[in-house]
């Protein structure tokens, strides 16, 4: 047989050593599984329209994406010093859910949730939603762990509040959301 | 740099300020015009606007100045004043600074004028760069790419903007920034590589240059930096040296790819030899990520369908679109000439048994020149299909035979040293792509080449390059998949009796576990 | 091996390494909701 690297001898040198954890070497044998990089490759769009950056591994926003808009369109640099400081106990419900759920792996992500809790909901993190008790409606059964009653759940699909039955345990709820030390920007602040 | 007359400093530094100031006013007006009419003015006044040596010594004052702004800004950084902070104090210059240059190329000489526009952008795009270069030489590893990548994806933005004036330049405009990415390819300011991948594969700048332009009259030039990158690369895949940063520059670049395989399959698909020619022979996945392109039109085979019948299909008769002048890479003139001779009359028989020489290289770290080796297996390929066409016959295991093609390929296969047999190999395989006469006929030929060897280390090298393309992760080219399925099933070539698929367990296993899937 | 220039290379992309381009380098500047990148629970929607 070839003895030397170029043969399938040498092939075996490289697949064990990329069977150690040779980082070096697993990166071009095996290579890196493709699908984990953050591109959805079955997408029937585009993916250059929304991708985000050659080190990111999720596309863009769609608040992130710029467009040439109409210049009337753009009119902040008029109304900035009017504006109201961004104030989440000011806002609705339903902005609150905006920005929870546009805003992945943002501060303003946490900061609604914290909003959220405050005003009684709760984010299930099993069913990976938001519950609330049905406003003057006693559970019908409660324990030190769980209770079972009628709850609105928030269906982020449809945008609305469902009402359901629901078995719930305590363990499966958030807490409170912490609030990392961070500067929030605003107009004004700006 | 030398020779500023006395005081201009101080004007490019007053007016800057000015500008950024009314760049940030409501009173600016629509995209500024209003405050750039009183600008204007005010250059006119301060003499900025006097003749060429003047304007260029501005642009480059007013460079230098944002740029140290932004070291200063950043030299702030604290815990407690945090990097989107100081991002901002940096753009709050830069992007004022980008609206002057976007109007000043706008507005100079006439509407219909585009000479004096384009002349404008490569000046100031000169410049830009000219800083960086210099900037990247003095502070080194201190450098930082955030003011130059500002000004030059605010830029193109910006010149990219949906107006007629624009729109009359856009082609004029991608070829200015494609030199000036040339000029600052990774090779050149290594230290500015992330930022120059992000921008030449920002949403915007694809989209332009592989997308909008009409003729796909951008691809050309996206393929050179393509080739730049995979040339900087080159040195650190070969050798496997995947510290974190190269390896993040590999990941980026493997991402970048996978947009294109996606959404531009024919742009891989029409530059892959010269993407193939620099790309390190043990970057498999790379390689087979843009072998794997197909047009987007085409519907592939299964090629696990059971009696597959490639040589029916309508596609494997029909050339593939390859817009690398590869023949013009057969150096030296006479070689050419020697092997056209050889080509066309299968004499002297001398020229064949020469061949290795001419391959061999004299470069340091390497033996063999594998631009030529490329070069000369694709084209001597191409002619043995025209030549085969010419007969009114279409290539197969017995058509490709007894030919001259053939004969400098089995002196090839024989007589280079196992390094050279590798990237010969790895040459033909590198056609093994999507149903086309290419694909086909070096099928053949790999095949051919396994069934006629005399000695089982050319046997023992075909699998080889061929296993290896097959066990990194997905995706794998199509006709590397037929060619490996005909080689393992067809019992003409009795592969399971070769001594090196039964040499190690977990060779075996993975042969078994190939062919599982195959099968 | 690796040149002299490849090793001047490998040097000034570690050092760039070390300050990445952000995605936010190449967009607009948005004084009203500007990107916070902020880890958050794994069971929150991260997309």
């Amino acid at each position: 047989m070839v003895t030397d690297q170029f043969g399938i001898a040498g092939l075996l040198t490289f697949i064990r050593a990329a069977n150690e954890n040779d980082h070096n070497l697993i990166a071009l044998a095996p290579g890196i599984d493709l699908t984990t990089l953050g591109l959805n490759l079955n997408s029937p769009e585009n993916l250059y329209s929304t991708f985000q950056s050659p080190w990111a591994d999720s596309p863009c926003r769609p608040q992130d994406i710029d467009y040439h808009v109409p210049v009337e369109y753009l009119t902040n640099i008029f109304l900035r010093d009017k504006l109201a400081p961004i104030k989440l106990n000011r806002y609705g419900e339903d902005v609150l859910f905006f920005l929870f759920y546009m805003n992945g792996n943002d501060f303003i992500q946490l900061a609604a949730a914290a909003e959220l809790y405050t005003r009684d909901w709760r984010y299930h993190k099993e069913e990976r939603v938001w519950i609330t008790r049905a406003p003057g409606v006693e559970p019908l059964m409660k324990s030190a762990t769980y209770e079972r009653g009628t709850y609105y759940f928030f269906d982020v699909q449809n945008w609305r509040r469902v009402a359901k039955e629901f078995h719930l345990e305590y363990d499966k709820l958030e807490e409170r959301p912490t609030l990392p030390n961070t500067m929030h920007h605003n107009a004004s602040q700006q | 740099i030398d020779g500023d007359p006395p005081g201009l400093h101080e004007k490019a530094e007053y007016l800057l300020r000015e500008w950024v100031n009314m760049y940030h006013s409501p009173a600016a007006g629509r995209d500024s015009t209003k405050a750039f009419t009183a600008f204007v003015q005010q250059m006119h006044q301060q003499g900025i606007l006097k003749n060429d040596d003047v304007i260029t010594r501005f642009f480059r004052l007013c460079s230098e100045m944002c740029v140290d702004l932004c070291y200063r800004a950043m030299g702030e950084v604290t815990p407690t004043i945090n990097q989107a902070l100081v991002r901002a104090k940096c753009f709050y210059t830069l992007d004022a600074f980008v609206r002057l240059i976007a109007l000043l190329i706008k507005h100079s000489g006439d509407n219909a004028n585009t000479v004096t526009k384009i002349n404008l952008l490569n000046k100031v795009l000169g410049i830009v760069a000219g800083v960086l270069l210099q900037d990247h030489i003095v502070r080194m590893s201190e450098f930082q790419q955030l003011p130059y990548h500002r000004i030059f994806i605010m830029l193109f933005i910006e010149l990219n903007a949906p107006e007629h004036i624009l729109e009359n330049i856009n082609y004029q405009v991608l070829t200015a920034f494609c030199n000036t990415f040339h000029v600052l390819r990774p090779a050149k300011s290594p230290g500015f590589s992330y930022a120059w991948l992000e921008f030449i594969s920002h949403r915007v700048f694809i989209g332009r240059m592989l997308a909008l332009t009409p003729q796909q009259k951008g691809w050309g030039m996206y393929a050179q930096l393509l080739i730049d990158l995979f040339k900087f690369l080159a040195p650190f895949l070969r050798n496997a040296d995947l510290t974190k940063p190269t390896q993040m520059l590999y990941k980026g670049t493997l991402r970048v790819l996978l947009v294109l395989l996606h959404d531009f399959p024919e742009f891989l698909c029409d530059y892959h030899y010269g993407f193939c020619d620099v790309i390190p022979p043990n970057c498999v996945q790379m390689r087979n990520l843009i072998l794997s392109a197909f047009p987007r039109n085409m519907r592939l085979p299964d090629p696990f369908t059971p009696n597959l019948k490639v040589d029916m299909l309508a596609d494997i008769s029909h050339p593939p679109r390859i817009l690398i002048n590869f023949a013009s890479k057969i150096q030296p003139a006479q070689f050419k000439k020697d092997l056209d001779s050889y080509l066309k009359s299968r004499s002297p028989v001398t020229f064949v048994s020469d061949l290795r020489s001419y391959l061999q290289s004299s470069e340091p770290g390497t033996r063999y020149n594998i631009q030529l080796m490329n070069a000369l297996v694709l084209y001597v390929g191409t002619q043995a299909i025209q030549f085969i066409h010419g007969k009114g016959l279409t290539p197969s295991m017995s058509t490709i035979a007894h030919s001259a093609h053939m004969d400098i390929f089995q002196n090839l296969a024989v007589a280079l040293d196992t390094e050279g047999r590798y990237l010969f190999l790895t040459a033909i395989a590198n056609q093994l792509r999507y149903p086309n006469s290419h694909t086909h006929y070096f099928s053949c030929t790999l095949l051919y080449l396994f069934a006629e060897a005399n000695t089982e280390a050319i046997q023992e090298q075909i699998t080889r390059v061929l296993l290896e393309r097959l066990i990194v992760n997905r995706p794998h080219p199509w006709g590397l998949l037929i060619t490996f399925i005909e080689l393992i099933k067809n019992p003409q070539f009795k592969f399971w009796n070769h001594e090196f698929v039964h040499c190690a367990p977990e060779i075996e296993k993975l042969f078994e576990s190939v062919a599982r899937s195959c099968m | 091996p690796l040149s002299r220039e490849n090793f001047y290379q490998l040097q000034m992309l570690e050092a760039a390494y070390h300050h990445l381009p952000h995605p936010s380098d190449s967009e607009r500047q948005r004084s009203f909701l500007p990107r916070n990148p902020c880890p958050s629970p794994s069971f929150y929607p991260q997309l």
